[in-house]
């Protein structure tokens, strides 16, 4: 499974929906600090199944949601939608037929949060079984938020054990 | 699963030992089981020798050399279990010009593999994407996308 | 020594908001009394706002911008009771050009009441400092001084 | 007080006596990655008094004694001197008609330490005792370690009392 589309409506500094293309090879994402680079990562991970606030940086959950700017007022909901192309049939079966998967993760002001697998609703647990064994995940050994690259070095024996069985 | 663990092991270990040594042109690197007799549930220690120096704990290595240690230990289980895309979020920050390069250098051979996302600050990371995306806040505290073509950077 | 704490918080507190707006061109920082009514124990929370942003927590702030409101907090300290010397290293390594440029004029202001020890990789840094020390390690392992004269970066 | 000069021999991988003069203004520190920077500054931090090995990235406080490198063996002791200008008169009462004033620490394989104010022995507690309130000291808030910039935000409320009592 490929990413080929991220879309972004109402998550962090993103008011607006942002869609992004992932061409093939070495993409680079710049700008200036406090532009939003890092809450791109975020939101990928949020949207593959992240549940702890203070790994997206905030205090609760409801963090994520837009939270107004000088000239506009928070939003109600933050959504991230990661569509995949399923080109070699990677998908477990139930999804075999499909050419692309997209999964998508909604979050309310109220705290009322979904799911959804192809647009169709879901619970968590089937986002975790869709990627399990693909190498895709909210703590895949490929994924290093800022300032984070020494964690394998900097962690216990013990933890370090999950990178190798995930590649197991 | 305790021999698929073993196989894992042996196979991220030669090729750390591989990776790394292509990143300092030389030394040591490598993976030690704390309990060799119980691979089910023994710790793991990373073990990393830069060339002409004595072999010594991973804590008292350099910033960038700890840098280039976790990333030839990644790129070594991607060469294990390919993912599918890497989101590096400013890897590059703490290393030299020299080390940036050869940094860049790996991910450009990688990539034909997987896709790189790659937050960074550094020219030298800028110049060698296939892509550049620009983000900004040109309303302030909002985040919108600025669709940048290469060739005008 | 009541007296003496509150008086160190409100200059602190005048001198931060002073230099977070000189940093960000704006937008307002401060600190904050847990507990207002018991100065000698209280916890101190820092509250930072950029220019145009809402105020939000200060965990949700961007790597750069954590480091400029910490760099305008130990910079205020500084000018309330001045240190003789500053030693930081790789402070500027999260900084955009635009940011590390700020940085660098700040220093060479306060450079005039304390010396600035900086190990830095950023070049704009190196363009700005008065002395350049280059530390080698020609021999493998082992590091030594190179001194090198400024004219011949 | 303005430092003059740090002279240090057998820490880490300092294995030669290295001495630094410190001119007033900037003065940038470069070099290659590993090649010895952040070492300088666990050297300050060191003879000023520090006393937690791993605040000093290692596990013992043996780890800063010079380990031998590809031609070298390891070395039996390691001493850091620091010297400062005494002009104005700064410094406490004893030490007042000095112009200089040094502090040397020397730790031996053995675990032997000593420390020295001016060439005569003196122990930790004179070190202490000597840089109070001079804003000189292994945790003043002027000095800033390597990736660790941020530790003013991620520490708790009243861990961040110690830096605005050392101004009051
Ligand atoms: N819920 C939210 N609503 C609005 N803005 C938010 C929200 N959460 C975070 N932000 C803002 O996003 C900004 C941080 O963005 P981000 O961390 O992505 O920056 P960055 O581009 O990675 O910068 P740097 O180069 O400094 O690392 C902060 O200024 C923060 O206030
Ligand atoms: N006791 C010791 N004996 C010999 N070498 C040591 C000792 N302690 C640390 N070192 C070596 O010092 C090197 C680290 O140096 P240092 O952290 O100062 O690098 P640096 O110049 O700050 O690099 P970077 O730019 O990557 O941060 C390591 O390679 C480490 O092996
Ligand atoms: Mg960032
Ligand atoms: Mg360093």
């Amino acid at each position: 499974m490929k990413i080929k589309k991220l879309e972004i409506l109402g998550f962090k500094s993103f008011a607006e929906k942002t869609s992004f293309t992932f061409p093939p090879g070495v993409t680079a994402i710049v700008g200036p600090n406090g532009c939003g680079k890092s809450n791109i990562v975020d939101a990928i991970k949020w949207v593959l199944g992240e549940q702890g606030a203070k790994t997206l940086r905030g205090r609760a959950m409801e963090d994520v949601i837009f939270n107004g700017s000088e000239k506009r007022k928070p939003t109600g909901m933050a959504e991230v939608t990661l569509t995949f192309s399923n080109e070699n049939g990677a998908a477990p079966r139930q999804y075999s037929e499909f050419s692309e998967i997209s999964v998508r993760r909604r979050l309310y002001r109220s705290g009322d949060s979904e799911y959804y697998i192809n647009n169709s609703p879901c619970r968590l647990k089937d986002i975790t079984e869709l990627f399990l064994d693909t190498g895709i995940g909210s703590k895949a050994y490929s994924i290093i938020g800022q300032n984070h690259i020494n964690w394998l070095i900097n962690s216990k024996p013990e933890e370090r054990r999950f990178v190798l069985e995930e590649v197991a | 699963s305790r021999v698929r663990f073993l196989k894992a092991f042996e196979e991220v270990n030669d090729k750390f030992q591989e990776i790394y040594t292509k990143f300092f042109d030389g030394g040591k690197a490598g993976l030690k089981m704390l309990e060799e007799d119980n691979p089910l549930d023994t710790g793991i220690d990373i073990v990393a020798q830069p060339k002409g120096k004595r072999l010594q704990s991973i804590t008292l290595l350099s910033g960038g050399e700890k840098a280039l240690t976790v990333l030839s230990l990644i790129f070594s289980l991607f060469l294990v279990k390919p993912s599918p895309f890497f989101l590096l979020d400013e890897a590059d920050a703490p290393l030299d010009d020299a080390n940036t390069l050869r940094f860049v250098k790996l991910v450009k051979v990688l990539s034909e593999k997987s896709q790189f996302l790659l937050m960074t600050h550094n020219k030298n990371t800028m110049e060698l994407a296939d892509t550049l995306y620009g983000i900004t806040m040109q309303e302030p505290g909002v985040s919108s996308l600025l669709s940048v073509n290469l060739n005008e950077v």
